[in-house]
């Protein structure tokens, strides 16, 4: 648990690179250069991501995204 | 436009272990 909450951190910030404490779906498009996943699917899955729907993504919405995948994983 | 193919990574799980996978590979230098 608490090294899947260090890993989702890591990742967090690879996300959030100007360090906000969130992520915006201006955020995930940046990473459209670096992430083989097209702009729908960014979005799609910013909106998978974002639990309560208010357009930011935080640490605690992502770290419970990344424990899902984990899930799919295991 | 949809290029996921037969492997279902269309679906939201897919599209999410995607995203998650190419994060954990950009982090770990992986080309």
């Amino acid at each position: 648990q608490q090294m899947m909450s260090e890993k989702a951190k890591e990742l967090f910030t690879v996300c959030d690179a100007e360090e906000k404490g969130f992520i915006t779906k201006r955020d995930m498009q940046r990473l459209q250069s670096q992430l083989p996943l097209s702009p729908d699917q960014l979005e799609h899955v910013f909106d998978s991501l974002d639990g309560d729907g208010n357009g930011f993504l935080t640490l605690e919405e992502f770290t419970d995204g990344f424990g899902g995948f984990l899930g799919m994983r295991s | 436009e949809n290029k996921a193919g037969a492997g279902g990574a269309a679906t939201s799980e897919g599209m999410l272990a995607n995203f998650f996978n190419s994060l954990l590979n950009k982090k770990s230098g992986a080309p």
